[in-house]
């Protein structure tokens, strides 16, 4: 029996959301632990993984490991039914074909049911080394969507070139070019905002070219969290990663475009 | 021109 609730059902929602148009079905891996899922888009470019600790649900119990295959369109069509501030409670049997998610208002003056019939899914999954980047980049999430959406109007690639004083993203298109520059922000400023601020690591500077297509799928996790972290490292995917307090974690990872 | 890289380059299939 596999079972889990969180208060913030809207969350588990916007998680759907960030994944939905990468992937289009993938494994929820449950265990004791929490919640997994790895999934690359259809061209093998992009790879998103969700972590979720048990932590953070505020019931979590799962007896044996359950793998719960699922298309994330059919999901977020039942997840449309959840209210804004719902509870939402997910459970499977270990062998069942299908999982039930419920939703409860606040009050619970209303509770909903809908049950969703899994898939098998037969997936490759990568190995994702633990690797010492080169320069890793926290930022506030909607400055990094504005950038990514901006950009992408003038061309197709994005080169990110990180020195220890700033992190520069260049475009060039038929139209022209450009590019902009975030500023470390100073370390004395203790009266900002954390999540405000740019902070940049750097091992070495670091200059590689990324499809601004993807980056700008992955800006759906703007929602989760104030802030992203971008790490990179010389002919290496990028890792774009969005926190969420106490709940885990949704990563991607983007190959980067070589110049032939 | 740049091409666009696979990430099975980068990591391997478990």
């Amino acid at each position: 029996m596999f079972e889990c609730a969180l208060i913030q059902g809207e969350l588990f929602r916007k998680l759907i959301a960030s994944v939905q148009d990468l992937v289009q079905d993938g494994n929820f891996m449950c265990d004791a632990n929490g919640i997994s899922l790895q999934g690359m888009d259809s061209s093998h470019v992009a790879l998103v993984a969700l972590a979720l600790k048990k932590e953070g649900f505020v019931e979590y119990r799962c007896d044996r490991d359950v793998t719960l295959g699922i298309n994330f369109a059919n999901l977020a069509k039942m997840l449309k039914c959840m209210g804004a501030k719902d509870r939402l409670s997910i459970r499977a049997q270990d062998e069942g074909d299908s999982a039930s998610f419920v939703f409860e208002s606040e009050d619970s003056s209303r509770v909903s049911n809908f049950e969703l019939k899994l898939m098998q899914i037969d997936q490759e999954q990568l190995g994702v080394p633990e690797t010492q980047y080169k320069a890793v980049i926290r930022m506030p999430s909607s400055e990094f969507q504005r950038i990514c959406k901006d950009l992408s109007a003038i061309g197709d690639t994005v080169s990110i070139s990180v020195t220890k004083e700033a992190v520069k993203f260049s475009v060039g298109g038929d139209i022209g070019s450009g590019d902009m520059s975030l500023r470390q922000s100073e370390s004395g400023d203790v009266d900002g905002d954390d999540s405000e601020k740019v902070m940049i690591e750097l091992e070495e500077p670091v200059q590689q070219n990324f499809a601004l297509r993807y980056l700008n799928n992955f800006t759906k996790a703007t929602a989760l969290s104030k802030t992203v972290t971008l790490s990179l490292g010389t002919d290496m995917p990028l890792v774009t990663e969005y926190k969420m307090d106490n709940l885990g974690s949704i990563r991607y990872y983007l190959a980067p475009k070589i110049d032939e | 021109n740049s091409m666009q890289m696979e990430l099975s380059t980068f990591f391997s299939k478990v």
